[in-house]
């Protein structure tokens, strides 16, 4: 049915928030800061 | 770098939906970001030896594909949680069953540090326009295009925010699936390309105005960042409601108690607000917002170290307490009231990109928060906006707002990433420039 609609349907996986996915995410913030964002919209 | 690439919006520890992409005759098959924040679609290499990430992720084979092209050009993105950098090659790509020929794509040989350690995806296919794509590289999208894979330069996200964890939801490409949606969508004109941004109204909390957005925001629809993040104004406004722990912040408090009374008899004064901070020694007025007075001059600065009260901080906090103080007047408030709830707000400053810890038990109470699109409001409710981390007596509750301050020309701006685009389908139509949003099915 999607084809002939002209479609193409990607299934999408869905990972919880958890607490070590938070504590890297604290990390990679920390790296990031770090790394100073030269591209980053907020520089 | 050398071109002025701008990559940097994503959260993408955070990010929470994933879907699986094949590059090369046979397929090597990787898990990808489908991010509309981004424009590059990047995998790890075979030949990244040194950074621990690429071991914990496929890696692109180069010599096992029939369809592979050398291109070897150097490429680097640093993204705001890490980098990667490796060099462009050209190969297809099978996204469903569509196969993409001769598409440009780096192969990563580099993923220092423990951002995409620890990622559950193995790269990011960016869904973005091609002015903001490192290299230049053609995107994705673009090439279904120009191959004629796709009758209609559309697609469109729907995220189940219901299912567990493997049925997170579809992007389509060509069009929509009337199944993911309800009523009709809102469409708004991109207004600047590159990301798929438009210009967003006012923010509501409780259906009442926050103010800072009246005079108009921009947004991002980010697929590829898992939070909401806005004006610092605004999200202290909003941790004030929802009872999230927030940075006590002195300067605000010093803003409050020294110059409290003497900008509100300002703005009663029908003082135009945005003049009222370098009126009261705060900052100095550039004709289109205020500057912190801290840049006169390099004297004048170290004065203002010593005594503490023109540096950046008293000048942001004194225009935050402005926007404040003009909304709550314009809801007839006395000053005394206004005073004391402009003082509670300064216990509320998020930490800029931190998360905020809000009480589970506290859900039924929480306001619904509405964005004003098209003039429109899409509405969020508090199970919607709050994450739930964990089950049972460990469960934790964060806030899905998250602060982030860009200045003008280009801010306020907002991020409406996976929170807003849960409760919300949205269509990306680069045939029109348009973005539209409907409530999902």
């Amino acid at each position: 049915a999607s084809e002939a609609e002209g479609l193409v349907r990607i299934a999408l996986k869905k990972r919880p928030i958890d607490q070590n996915n938070r504590v890297a995410t604290r990390l990679s913030g920390e790296e990031g800061q770090h790394l100073g964002g030269a591209n980053s919209l907020g520089s | 770098e050398d071109e002025g690439d701008i990559v940097a919006l994503q959260n993408y520890m955070n990010a929470q939906y994933f879907g699986e992409i094949g590059v090369g005759t046979p397929p090597q098959k990787f898990t990808v970001i489908f991010d509309t924040g981004s424009s590059n679609l990047w995998v790890p290499s075979a030949k990244c030896y040194f950074s621990i990430a690429c071991y914990f992720h496929s890696r692109y084979k180069a010599g096992q594909s029939s369809t592979y092209k050398k291109n070897g050009k150097p490429a680097a993105i640093q993204y705001g949680t890490g980098s990667i950098a490796g060099y462009f090659s050209e190969d297809s790509v099978t996204v469903g069953d569509l196969v993409v020929k001769d598409q440009e794509f780096i192969e990563a040989t580099k993923e220092p540090g423990v951002t995409f350690m620890v990622a559950k995806f193995d790269g990011i296919l960016g869904l973005g326009f091609q002015e903001i794509s490192v290299g230049k590289a053609v995107p994705v999208w673009y090439k279904m295009i120009e191959q004629g894979l796709i009758s209609d330069p559309v697609f469109s996200f729907w995220f189940n925010r219901h299912a567990g964890e493997g049925e997170g939801g579809e992007i389509v490409f060509g069009g929509m699936d009337p199944k993911h949606y309800i009523g009709e969508h809102t469409y708004v004109p991109v207004t600047q390309k590159g990301y798929w941004q438009f210009d967003m109204g006012d923010v509501l909390v409780g259906g009442k105005s926050t103010g800072f957005c009246a005079g108009g925001c921009a947004a991002i629809a980010d697929s590829g960042t898992s939070l909401l993040a806005g004006p610092t104004a605004i999200i202290t406004e909003i941790n004030e409601k929802i009872g999230a722990a927030g940075v006590v912040s002195q300067e605000c408090k010093t803003v409050v108690s020294q110059y409290g009374q003497q900008i509100l008899d300002l703005l009663l004064a029908e003082t135009q607000p945005k003049k009222i901070c370098s009126q009261v020694g705060l900052c100095t007025f550039d004709g289109t917002r205020g500057v912190s007075a801290g840049i006169r001059s390099v004297v004048d600065d170290e004065a203002e170290k010593s005594n503490g009260l023109h540096s950046d901080p008293m000048c942001n906090a004194c225009e935050m307490a402005v926007v404040w103080m003009q909304n709550q007047l314009s809801q007839n408030k006395t000053q005394d009231v206004i005073l004391n709830y402009i003082n509670q707000l300064c216990d509320r400053l998020p930490s800029p990109m931190g998360e905020s810890s809000v009480d589970c038990g506290s859900l039924a109470s929480m306001p619904e928060i509405e964005f004003t699109i098209g003039g429109k409001k899409f509405a969020l409710k508090p199970e919607e906006y709050i994450l739930k981390v964990g089950e049972g007596p460990a469960a934790q509750c964060i806030s899905g707002f998250t602060a982030m301050d860009i200045p003008p020309p280009r801010g306020p701006l907002w991020i409406l990433g996976d929170v807003f685009m849960g409760p919300y389908h949205t269509v990306f139509d680069y045939g029109k420039l348009r973005v539209g949003f409907a409530k999902a099915a």
